[in-house]
């Protein structure tokens, strides 16, 4: 099954 | 100090309604701009963005900016508290570790005022990045709050295509499998009834049911969803709050392994 994603792989901290 | 007039109150009300199953914690961020909040999910896979802007509210008074942390549980119990019609207005003093939010009925024979505790959130802002996206669908909020609570009772995952025939949203499940597919249209008597899709390249993800049926939470607050999407990226479904701003969720997609 596909795994969930995670925002801060995406988004990085300021 | 700080002292904030939103004459349409509800609106305060549909954010908080909005936001407080996904997020439990948040710092409301005041500033010349407006009022708004960045916070993430416990689980860190959706990110909500809030913007009100300040030319939204009747009266606007920010010094300095201001964070200030809530619990979104206790905020939206507050809110409750104020009818449909009243008026809102938020108020703070410099280093209080109160907030007060006061209600005036429209005829001003009830007012009233709720205090509530803030509490100290460590968060960081995230930096999100301008995207072009590779599709954009526009839609009437009802009909992706439908399809999103429709298909959550066959599977728990949604693909989401969008090709030039449409968009298509599909789940599949242990009882079977639904595919449910929306083409652009918009010879609607009212705008808000169309559905409008950009596609500059064809888009499929794989997003948590779960999730999206708590960003459809802000269906009250607008009758047009927009879901942009590019592959690899999170989706950012987009609730516009008329004449102030924003409520935008973003979901990191499924990956495969």
């Amino acid at each position: 099954d596909p795994k969930q994603g995670n925002i801060l792989s995406f988004f990085k901290k300021k | 100090m700080l002292e904030l007039r939103l004459v349409q109150g509800s609106l305060l009300k549909k954010v908080l309604e909005s936001i407080k199953e996904l997020v439990n914690d948040a710092n409301f961020d005041c500033s010349s701009t407006g009022f708004s909040l960045q916070a993430m999910d416990s689980s860190h896979v959706a990110l909500v963005a809030l913007l009100l802007r300040s030319e939204g509210f009747e009266h606007y008074r920010c010094d300095r900016n201001l964070s200030m942390g809530m619990n979104l549980n206790n905020m939206a119990k507050m809110l409750k508290c104020a009818g449909n019609d009243d008026i809102i207005t938020i108020k703070a003093d410099d280093g209080s570790d109160t907030v007060t939010f006061m209600f005036e009925s429209p005829t001003q024979d009830k007012i009233s005022d709720f205090e509530m505790k803030l509490m100290d959130i460590d968060s960081e802002h995230l930096g999100i990045p301008e995207a072009e996206y590779d599709a954009i669908v526009r839609m009437p909020s009802a009909e992706f709050a439908r399809i999103c609570k429709d298909l959550s009772s066959i599977g728990d995952t949604v693909v989401i295509s969008v090709t030039k025939e449409g968009v298509k949203f599909s789940t599949k499940g242990d009882i079977g499998a639904a595919n449910i597919v929306c083409r652009q249209n918009t010879t609607v008597d009212k705008p808000d009834d169309a559905t409008v899709i950009e596609m500059k390249e064809p888009v499929s993800l794989q997003f948590a049911l779960r999730y999206t049926n708590f960003f459809t939470k802000a269906t009250p607050l607008s009758s047009t969803v927009t879901i942009s999407l590019s592959n690899e990226l999170p989706v950012v479904v987009e609730y516009k709050i008329a004449e102030m701003g924003y409520v935008r969720f973003y979901l990191a997609p499924k990956i495969e392994e």
